[in-house]
Parts: structure tokens; C-alpha cells; sequence
């Protein structure tokens, strides 16, 4: 695993997230599932815990987008890049896009949204890429069956160095 | 003056489209860093664990056209 130079983190264990807008290819309640279940991934082994806001101010700002979208970073139609996300930090920091030129699905092998949202968020919550095959932090999109999903020992490790682990 | 010279079994597109990936997602650090193409793809084969050439193979073509994030691999 690796983090962002200077390892950029949230202070806090609360966090709030907002969804702006939603893809015409699943229905929203499936987006709010996925993105419920992708926060989940990651605060199953952390004391992070995250916290779903509908209006005013959130950490994570969730939003899909074409091409040019408003931060400088363009997406480039359908295929290659997929989604992007920024670092915890103020304005752009933690907020995670989606590239509407694809076709999310909820469970099909085309581009899987519970899978590529879990990964964005390693990167909201300050984890850079990993060069482990396998692990969900790797940059190159690879389906596995959302059900049986499990975080790899690398991306567990980088994201207890940065939060610690869960307690009960 | 051209830092950067294209291989000359490259097709302008190879050339092109090889430059774009490497500079969204191995960009050079710093304004000073100096590197060949050739270097900047083995650094790219290094982190997927292919085998490091500083050619465009298959196998690295192949895994520049992989669906991905757009996030850099490596931290600027």
C-alpha cells in the first residue's frame, strides 16, 4: 500500500459524505446501497464511521460527471479511467466522481459501482495506490463478486497505519 | 530541442498516446526530473510487475488500455 505524500488524513473519525447527483444507469436506491456498502468496507476495520448528509456541508462529496466536470480533470469518455478522487483535505479534498460515459452496474461484470466506490474511497480517506494485484487499491479495475468482496492484508495495513484498527 | 525523442519503430499515435498515460499517471515529481520515455515505461513496469523492457510490448499496451482510476500511481 502506499499513502499521499505528507499522509494527508481526516482529524476526526466522523465523517460525513454527501451524493449530489446519480447515474441513469441504476436506480438511486441501488447507488445509495452501494455507496453505503463501499463506506462500510472500510469502516468495518477502522474506528471511522461515516454518516450520510442531504444538505449544506460534507466531507466526501459524491458526484457523477462527464468529461469536464468542474475540477480539471476531465473524464475521457467510456473506458480507461473510470473514477477519480482527491486526498482528505479541505473543498475538493475527500470528494470522489464517477465517470457517467460508463455503464455502472450493481452486480453484472460491466463496471461494478460498489467496487470502484470502495476504492475511491481509500484514496477520500488517504490512501494512494497500491502495487499489490489483488488488493482493492490497485489502480487497474478487476471484477469480483461484490458479495463475496474482502479486503486484502495490504489495503487493512495502510488503513490502520492511517485510523488504527476497529474496536469494539 | 526535443527531450524526449520517439523511438524510431514508433508510430506517432504509440508515441502520443504512451506520453499522455505516463503523464497522468507517472508524472514526473519534479520541474528538474530529466527522464527517457524508455525510463518512464520501465518505471510503469516495474509498478504493475511486468517485465521491465522500456519498450511498448504487448503485455505493457495491453495493461495502458485496462480499465482504471485516474488517480496518479505514483504520488506527485
Amino acid at each position: 500500500y502506499s499513502t499521499f505524500p505528507g499522509n494527508p488524513r481526516w482529524g476526526k473519525t466522523h465523517l460525513t459524505y454527501k451524493i449530489v447527483n446519480y447515474t441513469p444507469d441504476l436506480p438511486q436506491k441501488k447507488v445509495d446501497d452501494a455507496i453505503r456498502r463501499a463506506f462500510k468496507v472500510w469502516s468495518d476495520v477502522t474506528p471511522l464511521h461515516f454518516h450520510r448528509v442531504y444538505n449544506g456541508h460534507a466531507d466526501i462529496v459524491i458526484g457523477f460527471g462527464r468529461r469536464e466536470h468542474g475540477d480539471g480533470n476531465p473524464f475521457d469518455g467510456r473506458g480507461n479511467t473510470l473514477a477519480h478522487a482527491f486526498a482528505p483535505g479541505q473543498g475538493l479534498g475527500g470528494d470522489a466522481h464517477f465517470d457517467d460515459d460508463e455503464r455502472w452496474s450493481e452486480f453484472s461484470r460491466e463496471v461494478n459501482l460498489f467496487l470502484v466506490a470502495a476504492h475511491e474511497f481509500g484514496h477520500s480517506l488517504g490512501l494512494a495506490h497500491s502495487n499489490v494485484r489483488g488488493a482493492l487499491m490497485y489502480p487497474i479495475y478487476s471484477y469480483v463478486n461484490p458479495e463475496t468482496f474482502r479486503l486484502s492484508e495490504d489495503d487493512k495495513r495502510g488503513i490502520q497505519k492511517l485510523y488504527g484498527k476497529f474496536m469494539t | 530541442f526535443p527531450t524526449q525523442l520517439k523511438p524510431e519503430s514508433w508510430s506517432n499515435t504509440d508515441f502520443e498516446n504512451v506520453k499522455a498515460y505516463l503523464d497522468k499517471f507517472f508524472p514526473l515529481v519534479t520541474k528538474t526530473q530529466s527522464l527517457t520515455l524508455e525510463e518512464r515505461i520501465k518505471e510503469m513496469q516495474r509498478f504493475f510487475h511486468l517485465t521491465v523492457t522500456g519498450k511498448l510490448n504487448a503485455e505493457t499496451e495491453e495493461t495502458m488500455k485496462k480499465p482504471r482510476c485516474g488517480v496518479p500511481d505514483i504520488a506527485g
